[in-house]
């Protein structure tokens, strides 16, 4: 499941006892470029790099493992160790709250988490905590006015938390409670107060940072503010149906100490799925 | 002294760290860093003049040549026939329907009038979003119903600007991916219906790579003219500007510098320049 020039590569090391320094460097060298190419944070593979340099050369093959066959095992076991945990997605009652950048995906990725436990046969209801963005409660209800599940919102209402509270309090025979936030960013220091205070009137079992398959550089910073701000216990990728690979969103798994725990791929209600590491380095690598 | 390959590779390696780490998508950086070495090897440098200095400026130079001179809307707006018709184009969220707010208000604040053609008819919540900006921004939207053609609101909307003595008529439209045939398709269609004088590519300025291939794709299937790139006040450093710009070859018209209506900036490469090389 490897692209082709890391094919290529891997292909130097075949036929040989001793691991070659210089078939190696080589290897790393495409793999460095195939994960920049798809926007991994630049010191995640400086990481990455390292490591793999380091094992190959200090580590023995296993016996009867090829020296091509033992670097192989040693570039998969360092990137499926930058795919984070495992995270499991429990069916038990929980209260979610969803947390990202400006148009990441969190309202359409609300809905669909809402269809995701209402097919699990629980009961699901939604809070629209977004307050800003014109025409958000609007969004939220008619995707969810799609799958008959209650969608709680005040129009006309500026305080997010407080309807958070009034929400909550509302929706207490509900068993997955998911809330849907308004956009915001690192440097919008009301706004991180904001979701800091959401988050300690909901108590959320669980605070996902919903982002974009496609954002850069910028994710390893943008992570690290949200999981200083809320803890990060997860990261949802949005729009994997386009040609982004995510290799952003390993910073934030890396950032928040999480792993990843859905997958968007797709407008409709109906486009989410689990995390499959496999087919996601797959996608990275190609 | 003439300029050898090897004073120069270890200036040039930093600064491909300092421009990945920025966002410039990596065939972007491989492709300026190489123009760059072709450039200065074989030239000659003063004793005093240090190899980093020289790749410095280089490559500054380069970055300049690249991100182009901006787009003058307003000098555009004043000089073409009536109504100018812009239709704004681009993937899910980055930011279209803001941005048609904006430039609708940063030509009204100049003395255009504007009329606002609501031409994302598909998803939830669209018509609300677009038509509450509008009011805020004392525009006039011409919106149907949800589910409807697009193309017929893109019609109408120049219909009714040629009617009224309109300046200019700044058309919305759906996100989607530019390898969903279908929607491009539709925005193709968009396109023919509208005639527009001006189609402008809208992305942000925190994508990486992908903003490379989608942007290719949208100057290839739909043709662009112009691009604004939105979310720089994200703390990005500009690097996605220099992507876009190299891959496009297109000016940039204006940055999104935040969500209210006045956040929008003129482009001016220097200062990009500045805060990627300091
Ligand atoms: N193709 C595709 N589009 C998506 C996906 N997830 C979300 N979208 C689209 O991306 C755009 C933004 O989605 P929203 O759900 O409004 O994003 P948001 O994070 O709530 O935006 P803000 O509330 O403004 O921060 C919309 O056009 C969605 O339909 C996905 O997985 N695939
Ligand atoms: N911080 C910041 N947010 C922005 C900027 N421009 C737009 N946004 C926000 O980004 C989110 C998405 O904006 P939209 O205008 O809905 O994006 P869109 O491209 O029309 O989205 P779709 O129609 O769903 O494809 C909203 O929350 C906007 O307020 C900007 O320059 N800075
Ligand atoms: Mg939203
Ligand atoms: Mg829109």
């Amino acid at each position: 499941h490897l692209g082709a020039s890391l094919k290529d590569a891997l292909k130097k090391l075949a036929g040989k006892t001793v691991v070659d320094r210089a078939a190696v460097e080589e290897l790393v060298r495409d793999l460095q470029r195939a994960l920049l190419g798809a926007d991994v944070n630049v010191r995640l593979v400086k990481g990455l790099s390292e490591a793999i340099r380091t094992r190959s050369v200090d580590e023995q093959p296993p016996k009867g493992m090829s020296v091509r066959e033992h670097v192989l095992r040693i570039v998969y076991q360092e990137l499926i160790r930058l795919m984070g945990s495992t995270t499991d997605v429990s069916l038990q009652h929980q209260r979610i709250l969803l947390a990202g950048l400006q148009g990441s995906g969190k309202t359409t990725t609300t809905a669909k988490l809402a269809r995701y436990f209402q097919r699990k046969g629980m009961k699901v209801a939604v809070i629209c905590a977004d307050t800003f963005r014109p025409g958000a409660l609007d969004q939220l209800s008619t995707l969810c006015q799609q799958i008959g599940v209650t969608c709680y919102g005040e129009p006309g209402k500026e305080d997010a938390v407080a309807i958070v509270k009034k929400g909550l309090a509302k929706l207490s025979g509900t068993e997955v409670v998911i809330i849907d936030t308004q956009g915001r960013h690192a440097l919008e220091k009301t706004l991180i107060d904001e979701i800091i205070q959401i988050n300690t009137v909901s108590k959320a079992d669980h605070r996902w940072l919903v982002i974009d398959a496609a954002l850069g550089q910028q994710a390893s910073e943008q992570a690290r503010r949200f999981h200083e701000a809320i803890d990060i216990d997860g990261v949802i990728i949005t729009k994997m149906d386009g040609t982004a690979k995510g290799g952003g969103a390993l910073s934030a798994v890396s950032e928040t100490r999480s792993g990843i725990v859905f997958i968007g791929a797709g407008e409709t209600i109906e486009d989410l799925e689990r995390f499959d590491p496999d087919s996601f380095i797959s996608r990275l690598l190609g | 002294l003439v300029v050898g390959e090897k004073e120069i590779r270890a200036p040039l390696q930093e600064l491909e760290m300092v421009l990945l780490e920025n966002d410039v998508a990596l065939p972007v950086t491989d492709e300026i860093l190489r123009a760059v070495r072709e450039r200065l090897v074989g030239t000659h440098r003063r004793v005093g003049e240090s190899p980093d200095l020289l790749v410095r400026k280089a490559l500054r130079e380069s970055l300049l040549q690249v991100l182009g001179k901006g787009f003058d809307l307003l000098e555009y707006c004043n000089g073409h026939k009536k109504p100018v018709r812009i239709l704004f184009t681009g993937v899910n969220g980055t930011g279209k329907t803001t941005t048609v707010a904006k430039v609708g208000h940063y030509l009204k604040e100049h003395g255009c009038s504007v009329v606002i053609a609501s031409g994302d008819t598909f998803r939830a919540g669209a018509l609300e979003q677009l038509a509450i900006h509008a009011e805020r921004v004392g525009i006039r939207v011409i919106q149907h119903q949800q589910g409807g053609d697009p193309s017929a609101v893109l019609y109408d909307a120049v219909e009714y600007a040629g009617a009224h003595g309109v300046d200019v008529v700044l058309a919305d439209s759906a996100g989607r991916f530019h390898n969903r045939v279908n929607l491009m398709n539709q925005l193709e269609k968009m396109k023919r219906v509208m005639d527009p004088d001006l189609v402008v590519y809208v992305d942000e300025a925190v994508a990486g790579n992908d903003a490379v291939i989608r942007a290719q794709e949208f100057a290839e299937l739909v043709g662009t003219d112009a691009v604004i790139l939105t979310k720089a006040d994200m703390d990005s450093r500009g690097g996605a500007a220099v992507s876009v710009a190299h891959t496009v070859g297109k000016p940039i018209m204006f940055l999104g510098t935040g969500q209210g209506y006045s956040d929008i900036l003129p482009f001016t490469p220097e200062l990009v320049v500045s805060e990627l090389l300091g």
